[in-house]
């Protein structure tokens, strides 16, 4: 029984064949974890071993669909990936470890990954040691089908390079692992350019933009320059909008003309306008409206809940979508602009015969980088054609609908997190 | 061990020190560890040491019963000659310079073949315990990034009278500072969208900036390190 069960072991705990470019390790999308009780390392403390290995976890979950989520009660064959320190011969591993110096972890087929408790591992950011958190990510990256990439900048490279401050995964690793399992894809419930104006050390008053999208109740800064979200997104809602609903809002719109410049944020019947000052919505806002206030209040003639909104500041309208109808809401006039609601396939006409969302649409978003209007449904978004395309040609009908593309292939790596992975 | 050592144990031998490679024994261990020297059906069964005798008949045992062409390597013992497989052919050293240049190659080094200081240097850093592997240039893996890191341009105003550049400095959300996150609006005053007398109010009492005014203190600080800015 012994001699074959050391066979066993040794064929079962085979190093995974690292001769392909990677493969998907794991067919489910939400993956449970556990540092294991006879492996904590004895040079942290356990709390602090256990967010780092939240953390390393969540990193993975920010640039890939995969979900990861700590489980410290089901049995242990049930935990996908399974974490522990161990010296020498450890952890009943046929790899035994070298002691100081040199091999500090390694990553096996089953999805057991193994820390040399030898090294001298240390928290992010300390400066000295091996940082428990880059050698966690790589592990995991092992584990989750990854093998060694020689790019400069990969998490994935074999030999350890010392700690900078701010480790992010790099465009090299975030690729390789979509790679393996996909872009992350999912419908918003809005997304904006949040504009403000701000003072220079100069004095001089300049405007800024962010882009956010916004799903259920978390948010992402896009960051168009790096094709990729803020470093640590998704945020929860509340975190950085203060009074809005913290499980998601259905729009977003901003009210930019000479006299206006109004942000507001919709849910159900109800709306609220946002103090950019004090980055919180309004309890009571300066033209004396207090929050919340009903839509039927504020805008007369628009049907609530909505799907969403934008504003358009060519023709001063608010247009408001709710199922297939489209309600242009003339600001100036305070009312619905003439002849509305219409159909949205009368105002917003597809360039190509069927291309078109119908109805329902998650999201309408004019984005300042792009110059263009966007209207996001599910996985897909269509662009509305601008006065420029008209320009160059003249046959495109006014506000139509360019074919649609898939939204995480225009805006990258907008990948949700497991909820309790939400707030480290 | 010592009934009584030194307050700060500089006396305590550290035996856990992982064996630094030197000599071309080493690294040939290491070498074949990390898949370099690539082992036919290579089976790598280590044994605790108490139960040699186990080892012996087992390992005859498991010899007669293994396909001829495959190789039982005792993790302890040093390599014979005959312990390890041709490489089609070539003689150990022979496989032995092919894998360092592979290694030297992988590690940035120039493919000498000759077990020099800085292959040296570089086997002895710290390293994961997975064997290497090169992910191929070719493979689809990395080809996203050159589709789509030029998906986007900036947004160009390419109309030349009075463009407003708004330029771009440090943009506040959430308390949480990111400079690196900030886009600045290229608005024109094309055809495009008519903004041309929109932005009066604020043209007053905005400088116009080059739309090239890019804050240059760019830091690059996340929602990770959530910093309490106050406005």
């Amino acid at each position: 029984r012994k001699r074959h069960l050391a066979t066993l072991v040794s064929k079962s705990r085979h190093k995974r064949d690292l001769s392909e470019s990677g493969y998907m390790a794991f067919s489910k999308r939400v993956l449970k974890w556990r540092l294991i009780g006879e492996g904590y390392s004895s040079q942290l403390s356990i709390e602090e071993q256990r967010y780092i290995f939240r953390l390393a976890f969540r990193m993975w979950s920010e640039v890939s669909p995969l979900e990861f989520v700590e489980d410290t009660r089901s049995p242990l064959e049930d935990v996908d990936i399974r974490l522990g320190f161990g010296t020498g011969r450890h952890l009943g591993c046929n790899q035994r470890f070298d002691g100081t110096g040199q091999e500090f972890a390694h990553a096996w087929f089953l999805g057991d990954i193994h820390f040399d408790d030898d090294e001298h591992f240390t928290a992010p950011n300390s400066g000295s040691g091996i940082s428990l958190l880059k050698v966690a990510v790589h592990e995991i990256g092992h584990v989750l089908g990854l093998p060694h990439i020689y790019r400069a900048g990969s998490i994935m490279q074999p030999s350890y390079l010392p700690q900078e401050s701010g480790f992010e995964m790099d465009w090299t690793d975030r690729k390789a692992i979509q790679h393996l399992y996909g872009g992350c894809k999912g419908r918003f419930n809005t997304a904006f350019d949040w504009i403000r104006k701000e003072k220079t050390p100069y004095g001089e008053v300049v405007i800024r933009f962010n882009t956010y999208f916004m799903r259920d109740d978390s948010y992402w800064l896009y960051d168009n320059r790096n094709n990729r979200t803020r470093y640590g997104d998704p945020v929860a809602l509340q975190t950085g909008w203060r009074g809005i609903p913290m499980d998601g809002v259905d729009a977003h719109v901003h009210v930019w003309s000479r006299k206006r410049d109004a942000v507001y944020f919709f849910k159900g019947a109800q709306f609220w306008r946002y103090d950019n000052e004090n980055d919180q919505v309004f309890r009571k806002d300066p033209e004396g409206h207090r929050y919340p206030r009903f839509i039927s209040e504020g805008f007369p003639g628009v049907f609530s809940p909505i799907d969403t909104a934008f504003y358009d500041r060519r023709d001063s309208c608010i247009y408001f979508f709710k199922n297939t109808l489209v309600y242009a809401f003339d600001v100036e006039a305070n009312r619905l602009a003439r002849g509305f609601p219409k159909n949205i396939r009368d105002v917003f006409p597809s360039v190509v015969s069927g291309d078109h969302p119908d109805g329902n649409i998650d999201a309408a978003y004019f984005s300042y980088t792009h110059n263009a209007i966007f209207l996001l449904k599910g996985t897909r978004f269509w662009q509305v054609v601008g006065s420029r395309d008209r320009w160059r040609r003249p046959f495109l009908p006014r506000n139509g609908l360019l074919p649609h593309k898939e939204v995480d292939q225009h805006w990258f790596d907008i990948c949700n997190v497991h909820p309790t992975a939400l707030k480290l | 061990e010592k009934l009584f050592h030194n307050r700060d144990h500089s006396d305590v031998l550290n035996s856990h020190q992982a064996e630094v490679i030197t000599d071309k024994y080493t690294a040939e261990l290491f070498l074949s560890r990390y898949g370099f020297i690539k082992p036919v059906n290579w089976e790598e069964i280590q044994f605790e040491d108490s139960d040699s005798s186990f080892n012996d008949d087992f390992l005859d045992d498991l010899q007669d019963t293994l396909q001829e062409g495959t190789s039982v390597h005792r993790s302890r013992d040093a390599p014979q000659d005959g312990d390890h497989d041709d490489h089609s052919g070539l003689t150990e050293s022979q496989a032995f310079i092919l894998a360092l240049k592979e290694f030297q190659t992988m590690s940035g080094l120039p493919a000498t073949g000759v077990f020099d200081e800085a292959t040296k240097v570089a086997m002895n850093k710290p390293r994961c315990g997975v064997p290497d592997k090169e992910i191929d240039p070719d493979s689809g893996a990395l080809d996203a990034e050159n589709s789509s890191s030029d998906t986007f341009n900036e947004t160009e105003s390419n109309n030349t009278t009075s463009d407003y550049s708004l330029g771009s400095a440090e943009s506040f959300k959430d308390d949480i500072f990111n400079v690196n996150d900030t886009e600045s609006i290229l608005i024109s005053n094309d055809t495009s969208m008519n903004y041309t007398d929109l932005f009066d109010p604020i043209l007053n009492n905005t400088s116009l900036n080059s739309s090239h005014d890019v804050n240059s203190q760019s830091v690059n600080i996340s929602a990770r390190q959530s910093v309490a800015v106050r406005r």
